[in-house]
């Protein structure tokens, strides 16, 4: 995260391949089950034995013996509707869920985030030197229309996407922080509004961000954890 | 530091099971250490295999291996089999005394005389259970620098060699060698190469269950990283790993897909321009070791085409990578690079979200033929003819049962995927309505609560 702080993101995962090492994002949308990017993976049925997600702690790269962190592998990749981008792993086991793992509610059916409302970016990715790269950091961003956002970007921006406001200072998503949450405050519940994607956009001062519009895939993501 | 199950090929979750009715003592199972079982089978001449019950620890000893006749390898999730290398390989080590291997014809297609007799060709090696002169098959009893030899039952040659290739040429390894799956066990210094599945005297990450696509087999050299050569840890706690030699195929394999303008699967086949990773970073060339050093030296790697500065996955990562010319940032992915499609063509079209589509269409977008929904098997359906009776689920053909809103999909016969959605697109000229408006009222329970007070003092 590029303009964040270190904070607490309880529903961040930090997705993990076979030799250890972060290469994405993720949110915990219930114990066993994971949202990310399709572009993080390699196939829609690729064999990721080995892989795992990593959950309840700040560091990156947390001692072995943190009391905090969770290591769960996961079981499996299902794709979503072609368009959406989306993923959902099925850990091998359910998360604990604790002060420091916790589920991220999902929007109602395509339910739109009204614009100006606060939402915050996780993630143990890059921060082009304006943080602590060893923890996870957060950023504040505003929601921006669709409409507003299509005129900055001189080009129609998709329903099913969701766009942020650019602040003045670079704030947004990076390198390895791509498949996480973008979470908003609704109702005094924090709600997984966007799934980060990755784009050429680094926190570009005068750029707004897009991110997947997770209302409108989530009768598909019920319908799997359902099936 | 040699581990005595150096000597056996393993299988885990499987079990040699006799086909014929009566089996000799050595079979009965008894209770040892995994370890001391394979020493004890080791020391024995009779002894060719042993089934090791994961659960009890116990030890059956064998006196056949999966070739014999009557024997069968069964699944069985409490057993893991070990069967002596000497009687699976195909190749041999060193000269071949210890080869005992099937091959029974020789070099010219001469068919070999059975050792125990003594025509057409008199001789003087009598069959013993020491040196495995069995049947008719070729072995090297006398240490004959050109390997296993046997008589042969044209009486107007007396013996020829078999030609049973030594293990580092019977099988030769393409680009750098992520492919070998021959049977080399030692290292190019002559160490032994300590087991994948064990962690003494090395510790390591490569656990064969990890990565089940590099058949981290026994000890035998891989190269699950990438390197520039297959590989294993040595049994020597002096030396961590080291190469191992195998020979290099005179053809070029070319089994990825090439691709330029998309990458598929991991974009190990990508071979196009993009030289800036996803946010715009320019990329180090591979062949600078500035600002960034690394081993992937494009003389090293030829064939993975490490041209310029331009993406590439030479090592298997999640997708095409390259080293950035930002000093405080080693590596970075280039995932702008848009994917290929993976989905089938598609052949027709559906209205609305389909909810009213009553083609023939049975496959799903990753061409995988859809489940009867009639059928039980291989997922037992929530939605049925019975649930849904005007639903038209006829056959197996796509359908929309219950509205979702994008598109008709099917139960699949894959038994991973219990569903998918349908290779049909929305009809052109369909208007979709737009969904940017607000929804009724918003209800959560549990879920999107923290501890606000952990944010505070997050550091």
């Amino acid at each position: 995260i590029v303009g964040g702080r270190p904070g607490n993101s309880p529903w961040t995962v930090s997705i993990r391949n076979r030799e250890g090492v972060h290469f994405c994002g993720g949110s915990l949308v219930k114990e066993q089950w994971v949202i990310s990017t399709r572009q993080c993976f390699s196939s829609c049925d690729a064999d990721l034995s080995g892989y795992e997600v990593q959950l309840g702690t700040l560091f990156k790269d947390p001692k072995p013996s943190d009391p905090d962190k969770q290591a769960i592998p996961i079981l499996k990749i299902i794709c979503g509707p072609s368009e959406s981008q989306l993923v959902m792993l099925k850990l091998v086991r359910p998360a604990t869920l604790n002060k420091r793992v916790a589920l991220i509610c999902l929007p109602p059916e395509r339910y739109i985030v009204p614009e100006n409302t606060e939402c915050e970016i996780a993630g143990w990715g890059e921060t082009r030197g304006t943080g602590d790269e060893t923890v996870l950091n957060v950023a504040r961003l505003p929601v921006m229309s669709n409409k507003k956002c299509s005129m900055v970007h001189r080009g129609k921006v998709k329903d099913s996407e969701l766009c942020t406001a650019p602040l003045k200072a670079g704030v947004g998503a990076c390198e390895g922080d791509y498949g996480g949450p973008l979470a908003c405050l609704t109702h005094d519940c924090w709600v997984l509004e966007g799934v980060t994607t990755p784009s050429r956009v680094c926190a570009r001062k005068d750029q707004p961000a897009t991110f997947v519009r997770v209302s409108l895939y989530v009768d598909w993501i019920n319908k799997v954890m359902k099936m | 530091q040699c581990s005595p199950l150096n000597n056996f090929q393993s299988r885990k979750a499987t079990e040699l099971i006799s086909l014929s009715l009566q089996g000799p003592a050595l079979m009965s199972e008894e209770p040892m250490e995994v370890d001391e079982c394979a020493k004890r089978c080791t020391a024995r001449p009779d002894c060719r295999a042993f089934n090791y019950n994961q659960k009890s620890h116990g030890c059956q000893m064998l006196p056949w291996t999966q070739h014999s006749a009557h024997t069968q390898l069964q699944r069985n999730v409490y057993y893991d089999l070990y069967q002596k290398k000497d009687y699976m390989r195909d190749c041999i080590v060193g000269e071949g005394t210890s080869y005992r291997g099937m091959r029974s014809v020789t070099e010219k297609g001469k068919t070999c005389q059975q050792w125990r007799l003594t025509f057409p060709h008199d001789h003087r090696f009598s069959p013993s259970l020491q040196n495995g002169l069995e049947v008719n098959y070729c072995r090297n009893p006398d240490r004959d620098k050109r390997g296993p030899w046997c008589y042969t039952t044209d009486p107007d040659v007396r013996y020829q060699s078999c030609n049973i290739k030594k293990c580092e040429d019977a099988v030769c390894m393409s680009c750098n060698g992520e492919d070998y799956r021959g049977f080399v066990d030692h290292t190019e210094s002559g160490r032994e190469c300590q087991r994948w599945d064990q962690q003494h005297p090395h510790k390591h990450p490569y656990e064969p269950n990890k990565y089940p696509d590099k058949d981290l087999d026994d000890n035998y050299c891989r190269n699950p990283d990438s390197s520039e050569r297959p590989w294993c840890y040595t049994t020597d706690p002096a030396r961590k790993r080291e190469f191992c030699h195998i020979r290099k195929c005179k053809k070029r394999s070319r089994l990825m897909d090439i691709t330029t303008n998309c990458f598929k699967q991991k974009g190990e086949g990508y071979r196009g321009k993009v030289n800036v990773t996803t946010t715009g970073i320019p990329c180090q060339r591979w062949d600078t070791q500035m600002p960034h050093q690394h081993h992937f030296v494009p003389e090293k790697y030829e064939c993975k085409d490490l041209q310029e500065n331009y993406c590439r996955n030479p090592d298997g990562s999640e997708a095409p990578w390259c080293f950035t010319t930002l000093p405080s940032m080693r590596v970075a992915f280039c995932f702008q690079i848009r994917r290929c499609m993976d989905e089938v063509e598609v052949e027709d079209c559906y209205h609305g979200n389909g909810e009213l589509y009553r083609g023939h269409t049975s496959k799903t977008r990753k061409g995988v033929t859809c489940q009867k929904w009639s059928e039980q098997s291989p997922h037992v359906p929530q939605i049925s003819p019975t649930t849904h009776p005007a639903a038209h689920l006829e056959e197996n053909h796509c359908r929309n049962p219950d509205n979702d809103s994008h598109g008709p999909w099917c139960y699949t016969m894959d038994p991973r995927t219990p569903f998918d959605y349908c290779a049909i697109k929305p009809c052109a000229g369909d208007k979709i309505p737009s969904v940017l408006e607000n929804a009724g009222n918003v209800v959560f329970d549990e879920c999107g609560k923290r501890d606000e007070r952990l944010q505070l003092r997050g550091r």
